[in-house]
């Protein structure tokens, strides 16, 4: 693992009291080599690291570390920055109910992600209505009400309606009925179907949400760059989730969609049950990506 | 890249650059750079069309490697038992309905197993896709062990003199120990019935996935050996290079890739298509 490695490196430079650029290229390698590993993209790889170097240049090395302890703290701590910046609750409304709506590519936790957020908000005392506008999937309406039926929630009923119908009718809804909150669920989507991405502006400008949470796979590789980025310029959204990450992907994708987008990483899915549900801490993320 | 450039330090960065983001993982990519190396020692008349086709060729050779012989479905006695597996979301269940619908244009007949007893309304969604591909299917009540419904759709294929069973599983995480014992058990159980079964065992990855796809590949195999992936969501931008480490390390070859939502966004993997696709 990382400090392992960064021990040899520095063990073969001895004696130098200040990190220098000739003791430090070596060891950038190893980070460089462990980030990729961790499904960090390239390029956020490369600026991070060069951010990082530059940080720790000239820096004189703690009496009690190592070098290569040194150089994993300055790491750590650059990453956790950058992972966990800003603050990341969940946007709430001065006028109920609070409109959350989920985006994201296929398969990536969406609808299953409305359940727990649902849940995690009914125990904080706010009442929460369900409602898909995903009309493509076969049985996305019976997935969520299962769900819904599991957290005695209720999901908006629709028949015949479209995407954005429905989005207009559920917020409609819940505001008749004093919800304090309506979770939006939507379909699965590419960032290069054009046609696609309109129906997710769409849903946005019919119902301005006030929180946009894009729901990322923990495990999406070099890729996530691209989708994350395709998604932040149309739909311009607030926050990130990150899901399935009970599993043992490193999760770099964190990294490299908050690097390009800039927005905060605000939950993450551990888990199928509908309780596993965790709000994001950037250290345990950051320890996870350098191993 | 552009055309004619010459092998220096930025164009290497550049093909790193492309190598790295394909998801073909750093060791592979290491290979390759040192590789293209090599030639440049011996053969100082280095430009993009040259490198290109160094790493074309490179991993057109690790492809052929894993030259697998071609499962021969003709070979097996019916009913045909393909087995999917994966982790969730990776689009297993879709798979089956496109694989079923291209069995049926075979003029096979096709019955499906929803052995996903876990997931929230699993059985219902095959069951959509079974009716878009004109298949059968063994379903039973939510909850109930995956085992037995796999045992009870293998008892029904041969009783109906079924070409071709297709049993969907619930997603799982290859970290998880206890669904791994169920996969292992839904094996052994069909196995009471009929030796060879199952006669495929897919594992189906998406090409979103980075390198954790290898860890699935080695751990879904040790538990139950897989014959063939399928790579789905190619019609994305995520360009799938993951499976050349799963083919050079584990020798398990692909078998179709998934293009879309359609029923009939099914394609045979072609090493060629895949290759320039990887690297443009
Ligand atoms: N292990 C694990 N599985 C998860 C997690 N989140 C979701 N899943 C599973 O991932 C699969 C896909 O989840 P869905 O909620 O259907 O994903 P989706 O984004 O709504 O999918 P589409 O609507 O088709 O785009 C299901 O099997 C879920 O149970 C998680 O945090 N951990
Ligand atoms: N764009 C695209 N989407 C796909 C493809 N294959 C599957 N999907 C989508 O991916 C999502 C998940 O597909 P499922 O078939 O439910 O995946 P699964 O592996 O059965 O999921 P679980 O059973 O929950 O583990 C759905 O929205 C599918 O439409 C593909 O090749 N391309
Ligand atoms: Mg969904
Ligand atoms: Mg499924």
């Amino acid at each position: 693992e990382l400090t392992k490695k960064l021990e040899y490196t520095f063990q073969k430079l001895k004696g130098h009291g200040k990190i220098n650029e000739k003791n430090i290229s070596e060891a950038l390698r190893e980070v460089r080599r462990t980030l990729l590993e961790a499904d960090v993209n390239y390029k956020v790889a490369k600026d991070f690291i060069e951010a990082v170097k530059n940080k720790s240049l000239g820096k004189e090395v703690l009496r009690s570390i190592t070098p290569a302890q040194q150089v994993i703290k300055i790491f750590n701590e650059e990453l956790v920055d950058l992972l966990g910046g800003t603050v990341s609750r969940l946007k709430d409304s001065s006028v109920p109910p609070t409109k959350i709506m989920v985006a994201g590519l296929q398969g990536s936790g969406k609808t299953t992600f409305c359940a727990k957020l649902s849940l995690f908000l009914s125990k904080k005392g706010k009442k929460s209505l369900l409602a898909s506008s995903d009309i493509y999937r076969p049985a996305a309406k019976n997935q969520l009400e299962v769900l819904g039926n599991s957290i005695n929630t209720f999901v908006y009923p629709y028949d015949k309606e479209g995407a954005v119908e429905i989005a207009v009718g559920a917020v409609e809804e819940a505001k008749n009925r004093g919800y304090d909150v309506v979770i939006l669920d939507t379909a699965g989507r590419l960032h290069i179907n054009s046609e696609m991405m309109d129906e997710v502006v769409e849903i946005k400008n019919a119902i301005n949400p006030n929180e946009i949470l894009f729901v990322a796979d923990g495990m999406t590789g070099q890729d996530a760059v691209n989708s994350a980025k395709a998604f932040l310029e149309r739909l311009d959204f607030t926050g990130i989730v990150l899901t399935k990450l009970d599993g043992d992907a490193k999760g770099g994708a964190a990294l490299s969609i908050r690097a390009v987008t800039g927005r905060p990483i605000k939950f993450i899915s551990i888990g199928e049950k509908v309780d596993a549900i965790d709000i994001f801490h950037p250290d345990r993320m950051a320890s996870r990506i350098l191993g | 890249i552009s055309r004619g450039k010459k092998f220096n330090q930025e164009f290497i960065e550049n093909i790193e650059e492309i190598l790295i983001e394909s998801d073909i993982g750093i060791e592979t990519t290491m290979y390759l750079m040192d590789e293209l190396k090599e030639q440049y020692r011996k053969n100082k008349n280095f430009d993009t069309s040259t490198v290109l086709g160094i790493i074309k060729k490179k991993l057109k050779e690790i492809m052929m490697e894993c030259n697998t012989p071609e499962i021969s479905e003709r070979k097996q006695e019916k009913p045909y038992v393909i087995l999917v597996v994966g982790v969730n979301g990776t689009g297993k269940t879709t798979t089956i309905g496109k694989l079923a619908y291209k069995y049926k244009k075979e003029g096979k007949s096709v019955l499906l197993s929803a052995a996903d007893t876990f997931r929230a309304a699993a059985v219902e969604q095959l069951d959509i896709w079974r009716k878009r591909a004109g298949a059968d299917i063994v379903k039973t009540k939510y909850g109930a062990d995956p085992a037995s419904v796999a045992y009870d759709s293998l008892q029904a294929a041969i009783s109906r003199n079924i070409d071709v069973l297709i049993i969907d599983t619930a997603g799982r995480l290859h970290t998880k120990v206890n669904l791994m014992e169920e996969l292992k058990k839904i094996k052994r159980i069909l196995k009471k019935i009929k030796p060879s079964a199952p006669d495929e065992t897919l594992l189906v990855l998406d090409a979103v996935t980075g390198q954790n796809s290898l860890t699935q590949a080695k751990e879904f195999n040790d538990a139950i050996g897989i014959d063939g992936i399928v790579l789905t969501k190619l019609d994305g931008t995520a360009k799938g290079g993951i499976i050349v480490p799963i083919l050079k390390e584990l020798k398990i070859p692909v078998k179709y890739v998934g293009m879309g939502e359609k029923v009939t966004d099914l394609a045979l993997f072609d090493s060629e298509t895949f290759i320039n696709a990887l690297i443009c």
